[in-house]
């Protein structure tokens, strides 16, 4: 028996605006811990890992540990018919096909269930290490999105160069070049509007833009986005779910052969 | 050129 009551429903509806263009289907772990999903996307270039620790729900009730399989492509479709203020109970029993979700509007007025079906999904979960990073940037994750959705105007990759001085992002194509350079700023009004540079190693790095642009979708989940760079490794690109959790998404840098 | 690697080959299984 699965039973998950989240007051902040539009978490839901976010995280899987968030995710579904790039993964169109998954399993969903859930256990005591919380309620997770790792998936790559079709190509198997980019992984996402989504994390909803159970502390975050009104109600978690996970009887034993359990996966289940669900198109997301239609999980999004019935989750869209909840309102942003709506609490989200999802619910399986035991050895069921289905899976039910229910909204109430704030004021109880209003009680509506959507029942899914679940799909039988072979996946490959992959063992993440924790890594430190040899540079990291937090910066507003509209700036990010922005810097994405620019330079895929002009060029099909991007390159990220972390230094002392701030962090680089150059693309170029057919029309020219460009390059968006963002310092380290600190002293603003909001946290959130800060950019911060943590920086053991000089990093550059080249990755695809389409994928990046497809982790932007998550930009409502959070004002700060995080990347996290080593060389020769995935780009980790983190957006936090409140206090509750976080969308990771990893992504394989373009090498030299 | 630069080639696209998988994801999968940076992490090991399980």
């Amino acid at each position: 028996m699965l039973e998950l009551r989240l007051v902040q429903g539009s978490l839901l509806k976010k995280v899987l605006e968030a995710i579904k263009d790039l993964v169109n289907e998954a399993n969903f772990d859930c256990s005591s811990t919380g309620f997770s999903l790792q998936a790559m996307d079709s190509s198997h270039v980019a992984l996402v890992a989504l994390m909803l620790r159970s502390e975050g729900f009104e109600h978690y009730r996970c009887d034993r540990t359990i996966s289940i399989g669900m198109n997301l492509t239609n999980m999004a479709k019935m989750l869209k018919c909840a309102g942003n203020d709506d609490i989200i109970t999802i619910k399986a029993d035991d050895g069921s096909d289905t899976v039910t979700f229910m909204f109430e509007s704030p004021s109880q007025d209003k009680i509506s269930d959507f029942e899914m079906k679940l799909m039988e999904i072979d996946s490959e979960h992959l063992g993440i290490p924790d890594t430190e990073y040899q540079s990291s940037i937090k910066m507003p994750s509209q700036e990010f999105l922005r810097i994405c959705k620019d330079l895929s105007s002009i060029g099909d990759t991007v390159m990220i160069s972390v230094t002392k001085d701030g962090v680089k992002f150059t693309t170029s194509g057919d029309i020219g070049t460009a390059n968006i350079v963002c310092r380290q700023n600190t002293s603003v009004d909001e946290p959130e509007n800060a950019t911060e540079i943590k920086m053991q190693e000089p990093v550059s790095l080249t990755f695809a833009l389409r994928y990046l642009n497809s982790f932007t979708k998550a930009t409502p989940l959070a004002n700060i986005v995080t990347l996290s760079m080593s060389a020769d490794l995935p780009i980790v690109v983190e957006y936090k779910i409140g206090d509750m959790g976080y969308v990771r998404y990893y992504l394989a840098p373009k090498i030299e052969e | 050129a630069k080639q696209q690697r998988s994801i999968a080959s940076f992490f090991s299984p399980g």
